[in-house]
């Protein structure tokens, strides 16, 4: 139950944008993306195809990035697939499938071009469509066990294996493998993965897009949901996951984001010691299971740091969190430990609202640099020197041209976030209690307040539900 | 919610990770705007791809054929000023308000909620068995006066917090509620007063419950809906 997609790899909103177009690429024909990639896999010629996300057409291609005068090119109305073996740095089984661009031997020799005859006159491998064997780069047209191999131009050396890691053992793994990314694409009993972005022969929630921080790519090994090692869905229709061999790395990773009093991001670095949930019920330990059975079992996950029964994040879930000793209550959330604070340290204060700030910090209190006030992108703005001409608003520097009650703010060289604070504090300490709250308005009589279209409901409802 | 009872909030939402689970709180204010806690998201520029905000519905996992429920996902997120702990979520698609889905009142800047004013807390959270955990619980809970609370808080307590008097009953809001609304009758009409935020320990009988107080961030609210 293979799709013929396996064979390529997928990269999303992208064309290749060739210079010349000799050989002339084939008229674009209508068709899903798995029918353009069995005529694409039928054709010795074809490379890589592109797919029209709108008109649904696809183009057969001759070339991929790494062809000559070819180069990638952002575009969202297409999609681009190219031959793996083409793209691959690694190889599997023997490598007779390889079509990579490596062109020196493991001993650092270069390749004499398969067409040539010197230094090393030779007759049986002469580049033919069908062989793969091209320029001077390393093939193994005679599935030799230690791999792609090329004649040399050195003239003592005939030929020379390249030296081309297998697969499994180019990209090493720490942990869990949640962070691994490289090439593997088949389990440990050798069946082929299944691609993330089809359902079928088995249909699964990691969509590649739901999860864009997993890079669920093509049919990869992966780890999106914390298991012990990468696995993938299999094309085995009855078997529908398994795990892959992949080499474990024997450096452990840098610990990066270890905090204990706080924890920052979803906590996955969170080392502290609250074991309490916040309904009052202690957290189970981590080695037990009772009452709740679990497969985060502390040797498993070395780096996860499953001690006693702390809170802890081992699955990237939202915050910290524990199995709880409630036999009713399965799972916890410890959002009760606090965030760390993520703003940049303030340098500049300002008094009142900061309309009258004229210092130069130009950085959103997150760090991202402001956008100059005069520029019409990567925002349109509302408030601009033309219409706030006293305001002044100059360069990028932060300013409070509205009076906003939060202080001086900017727009921001972030398209996804239009505008925000900057990195300057109130001169009066924020967070120190005021014992007036001049802010607050006195309380309003009711009817001097009006409402339009909300926060009505249905009353009787209540009722019916008690 | 803990001590709370079966009810209707239209405005209040699930908002469900992208397995699916309810995680967090929330309030509807504009038909494409949800309001939230910081302390639920990883950060202010989280990828929320495959994450959701689910309305309509009174059950925190409702069956496929409920009518009038609404799923929609959440394109990005938009942190408050620094002190207020507030999120705002843009959807990708306005929500349809109907029977089952309004939007709550935003309150005029800065105003305060008259102590005594009997509030109401809604959400999916845990009850801690006083109540059936996969519908839509409400409680009500009388606010506090800020100087009184400060009192009982040991000056500690910030302008951005609004407070609750505890119950003796022990009713609260806990984990699960977080990002809800603390929802206050104004002029026949419901308006969000405070968002619910987590506390050490829920629904406490012998310490005020505090929310933060959005009065003092509608000018942000609409500054970033216009924006």
């Amino acid at each position: 139950h293979r799709s013929p997609l396996n064979d390529f790899q997928r990269l999303r909103a992208t064309k290749l944008l060739a210079a010349s177009t000799d050989p002339p690429p084939l008229q674009p024909e209508q068709g899903s993306a798995e029918h353009c990639a069995q005529r694409c896999a039928a054709s010795l010629a074809c490379r890589a195809f592109h797919r029209d996300r709108q008109s649904q057409l696809c183009q057969l291609l001759p070339w991929t990035q790494h062809s000559p005068h070819v180069q990638l090119q952002k575009n969202i109305h297409y999609d681009l697939y190219q031959k793996k073996d083409y793209l691959r740095d690694c190889i599997m089984a023997d490598g007779s499938s390889y079509r990579g661009t490596r062109a020196m031997t493991e001993k650092g020799l270069h390749c004499q071009h398969w067409r040539a005859t010197t230094p090393h006159d030779h007759s049986r491998f002469l580049p033919s469509p069908r062989n793969g064997l091209e320029e001077n780069y390393c093939r193994n047209p005679d599935q030799d066990k230690r791999g792609p191999w090329c004649y040399t131009t050195d003239p003592n050396v005939r030929h020379q294996s390249c030296g081309i890691k297998k697969c499994e053992d180019a990209v090493c793994m720490t942990c869990n493998g949640e962070e691994y990314r490289g090439a593997m694409d088949h389990t440990e009993s050798g069946t082929e993965c299944q691609r993330w972005d089809l359902q079928h022969p088995h249909k699964h929630p990691y969509h590649p897009n739901k999860y864009p921080d997993k890079g669920l790519d093509d049919n990869y090994c992966r780890n999106p949901d914390s298991s012990e090692r990468p696995w993938c869905y299999t094309t085995d229709l009855g078997r529908e996951r398994e795990y892959c061999r992949i080499r474990r790395c024997k450096k452990r990773p840098p610990r990066h984001n270890i905090t204990t009093g706080c924890f920052r991001g979803k906590g996955e670095g969170y080392r502290g010691q609250v074991n309490v949930t916040m309904s009052g019920i202690p957290c189970q330990r981590w080695d037990s299971q009772t009452p709740h059975q679990h497969h985060f079992v502390p040797e498993k996950y070395p780096c996860k740091d499953l001690q006693e029964n702390y809170c802890r994040n081992p699955d990237g879930s939202e915050a910290p969190w524990c199995f709880t000793t409630c036999p009713t209550v399965r799972i916890a959330f410890c959002f009760h430990i606090r965030r760390c604070p993520d703003e940049l340290s303030t340098q500049e204060c300002y008094h009142g609202h900061g309309e009258r700030y004229r210092g130069h910090v130009s950085k959103t209190r997150k760090g991202i640099t402001c956008q100059p006030w005069a520029a019409q992108a990567p925002h349109v703005p509302q408030i601009s020197p033309v219409t706030h001409p006293e305001a002044h608003l100059e360069e990028n520097y932060c300013r409070n041209p509205d009076n906003d009650s939060h202080g001086p703010w900017c727009y921001t060289m972030d398209p996804r976030t239009p505008f925000d604070y900057c990195a300057i504090k109130p001169c009066c300490a924020v967070g120190q209690v005021l014992v007036a709250w001049p802010q607050l308005t006195a309380t309003l009589p009711a009817d001097a307040i009006a409402f339009e279209q909300c926060g009505q409901r249905d009353e009787r409802l209540q009722w019916k539900l008690r | 919610i803990i001590g709370g009872l079966p009810g209707n909030s239209p405005w209040t939402v699930s908002i469900r990770n992208r397995a699916g689970v309810h995680f967090c709180g929330g309030s509807l204010v504009k038909e494409q705007w949800v309001i939230s806690t910081r302390q639920c998201f990883s950060s202010c520029d989280a990828n929320l791809a495959g994450y959701e905000v689910q309305l309509g519905t009174l059950f925190k996992d409702p069956g496929p054929g409920d009518p009038n429920q609404q799923t929609i996902p959440i394109s990005r997120i938009v942190c408050g000023p620094s002190e207020s702990q507030l999120v705002m979520l843009k959807l990708v698609r306005p929500a349809t308000l109907n029977r089952r889905v309004a939007l709550i009142c935003l309150p005029p800047e800065r105003y305060v909620v008259p102590a005594g004013t009997v509030c109401e807390i809604a959400g999916w959270g845990e009850t801690r068995g006083t109540a059936d955990g996969s519908v839509l619980n409400v409680a009500r809970l009388p606010v506090l006066a800020h100087d009184e609370c400060n009192a009982a808080l040991r000056g500690r307590l910030k302008e951005s917090e609004l407070c609750t008097a505890p119950l003796r009953a022990g009713v609260g809001a806990c984990e699960g509620d977080y990002g809800g609304p603390l929802a206050c009758l104004t002029a026949d009409c419901w308006v969000l007063e405070g968002v619910i935020t987590p506390s050490r320990i829920c629904a406490r009988t012998d310490q005020p419950a505090l929310f933060i107080r959005v009065s003092l961030y509608v000018d942000w609210i609409h500054k970033v809906m216009k924006m």
